[in-house]
C-alpha cells in the first residue's frame, strides 16, 4: 500500500513538471 | 561497462627532459585509479620514479606508491595503472575538478594539472531510497535546478538508464507524461553529495533535457559533461 502511494508521488511529480 | 575517457598527454616530452607521461581515468569494481602510460624519450635510463598531489576538491591521493621498481630504459615505455582514494586534504580548486601533479625522477621533477571526469566520483550506493528522493526533490527549491541539452542521441529510455547505471547514475523512477519519458535519477560523489536528476526524452526527438536538481549546483556543468 505505501509503495503504491510511493509509485502514485512519482505520477505527480512527473505530471507537475510537465504542466506547472 | 563505465564508460572509458579518451587517454591525453598530460606531459609531453619535451617539458619534462625526456619523459612522456599520458593518461586517464577510470572508475572499475568500485575503485578509482589513474592510467598512465610512462615513456622514456631521453637518452638516458630513468629510476627512482614518484608521484605526488597537490590537495585538491575531492581529497584525491594516490593509495600506493608508484609500482616501478626497474629503470626505464631510453625507448621503453611502461603502462601503471595508479590505484586512487578520496581520503586526502580537500582543497577546493578552479575548475573544481583540476588534479596538480609532481611527478619526479632521476633527472629532475616535473608537473603537470589535468582534469578529472567527474564520473569517477560516482559512488556504486547512489541509489535513493524512492521515499527520501521524494522528500529531498521537495525540498530543494526551483532555483537550485539547471537545465542542459543533450544533442543528436538515440537511445531509447531503457537504453539510457543500463549506460547510465553501469556509470553509477540510478533510475529511481519512470514516467511517461503526455508522450514524454520522464527519468528521475539520482548519483553520490564519493563525498557524500547527492545530485537529484530529471531526464526527458521526447519520441523522435534526439535532443534530450536533463535537469538537475540539487543544493550542490557548482557540479552541475560538470555533471552534464558526464551524461
Amino acid at each position: 500500500e505505501m509503495d503504491d502511494g510511493l509509485e502514485e508521488a512519482f505520477s505527480r511529480l512527473a505530471e507537475s513538471r510537465t504542466n506547472p | 561497462h563505465s564508460f572509458l575517457w579518451f587517454v591525453k598527454v598530460w606531459l609531453p616530452a619535451v617539458k619534462a627532459k625526456g619523459l612522456e607521461i599520458s593518461g586517464t581515468f577510470s572508475r572499475r569494481q568500485g575503485h578509482m585509479y589513474m592510467d598512465m602510460s610512462f615513456i622514456n624519450k631521453a637518452l638516458q635510463h630513468m629510476t627512482d620514479f614518484a608521484i605526488q598531489f597537490n590537495k585538491n576538491s575531492f581529497g584525491v591521493i594516490p593509495t600506493t606508491p608508484l609500482a616501478m621498481h626497474t629503470p626505464l630504459m631510453p625507448s621503453q615505455s611502461i603502462d601503471i595503472s595508479l590505484p586512487l582514494n578520496t581520503i586526502g586534504p580537500v582543497m577546493k580548486m578552479d575548475p573544481l575538478n583540476n588534479l596538480q601533479v609532481a611527478v619526479k625522477n632521476n633527472i629532475d621533477v616535473f608537473y603537470f594539472s589535468t582534469l578529472i571526469p567527474l564520473s569517477v566520483f560516482f559512488v556504486e550506493d547512489g541509489k535513493m531510497e524512492r521515499q527520501v528522493f521524494l522528500a529531498t526533490w521537495k525540498d530543494i527549491p526551483n532555483e537550485n535546478e539547471l537545465q542542459y541539452q543533450i544533442k543528436d542521441c538515440h537511445l531509447n529510455a531503457d537504453t539510457v538508464s543500463g549506460k547510465l547505471q553501469n556509470n553509477n547514475i540510478y533510475t529511481i523512477a519512470k514516467r511517461n507524461v503526455e508522450g514524454q519519458d520522464m527519468l528521475y535519477q539520482s548519483l553520490k560523489l564519493t563525498n557524500g553529495i547527492w545530485i537529484l536528476a530529471e531526464l526527458r526524452i521526447q519520441p523522435g526527438n534526439p535532443n534530450y533535457t536533463v535537469i538537475a536538481h540539487s543544493t550542490k549546483i557548482d557540479q552541475f556543468q560538470l555533471l552534464f559533461k558526464n551524461y
